[in-house]
């Protein structure tokens, strides 16, 4: 192995994978590999080792400039410092929350605030219409306004269990248990293929064996 | 299946903006 890698300049953001990897579900060596896919993302446009929001969409959309209300949500919770870039870091200890094995109140945690569009600890029937209108928008998909206000109510009325207007994060949770299905997407199966899809060690074995 | 009886969250979820496994995509 030797200790070429260690030598490397890391980029800003950089944390050591045995520190993160002792908060989220990861292993050191899955750590390294989505230290492999960081790279890969954060130099797609700009190579400055942080990912910046036009190269998040090119990753998900393979398109820089389509903007999404969901991809934008996901872009700034996993901006915890929220100064425009997602750091290693982030990155890791975020998709910790998409783990097969990561706790599901975590991961009903996470959707919570994912469409709680306007920080105010309750998702309000406001936001979820205005969320069903940009997944019609996006899908291309036509519903006339009384069936998407008769959509709305009715989830509404069904989550909203205390009838204040308003659901918080317990009644969300309860939601979620009998509806699991609504947190299948904050689950990536790939996250426990990692170390195959993006093995850490590929370039540096290169170099040494070029040399 | 009549679209009243859609849950609004299940809509949403479906959402490609919410699809990370994209970013697996090599």
């Amino acid at each position: 192995m030797g200790c070429y890698p260690s030598k490397q300049v890391k980029t800003p953001g950089y944390e050591e994978p045995t520190v993160l990897a002792a908060e989220t579900p990861f292993t050191v060596s899955e750590v390294e590999a989505l230290y492999e896919l960081f790279k890969k993302l954060s130099s797609s446009i700009i190579d400055d080792g942080l990912i910046h929001k036009e190269e998040f969409q090119l990753a998900l959309f393979k398109n820089r400039n389509k903007r999404n209300l969901f991809a934008d949500r996901i872009f700034d919770l996993f901006d915890v410092k929220r100064n425009g870039v997602i750091e290693f870091g982030e990155f890791v200890r975020s998709l910790g929350i998409f783990h097969p094995n990561a706790p599901v109140e975590d991961k009903i945690a996470f959707a919570f605030r994912l469409y709680d569009l306007r920080h105010t600890g309750f998702i309000e029937r406001e936001e979820l219409k205005e969320m069903v209108l940009a997944l019609l928008h996006e899908s291309d998909l036509i519903l006339s306004d009384d069936v998407i206000e008769q959509i709305v109510d009715k989830t509404f009325s069904d989550a909203d269990t205390k009838g204040d207007g308003k659901i918080d994060q317990e009644e969300w949770k309860a939601f979620v248990l009998k509806h699991p299905s609504l947190i299948k997407n904050m689950t990536l199966p790939y996250l426990k293929d990692i170390t195959i899809v993006f093995p850490s060690f590929v370039l540096s074995s290169e170099v040494e064996d070029s040399e | 299946t009549a679209p009243v009886t859609m849950n609004a969250f299940e809509l949403i979820s479906t959402s490609q903006g919410l699809n990370l496994s994209s970013l697996f995509e090599k």
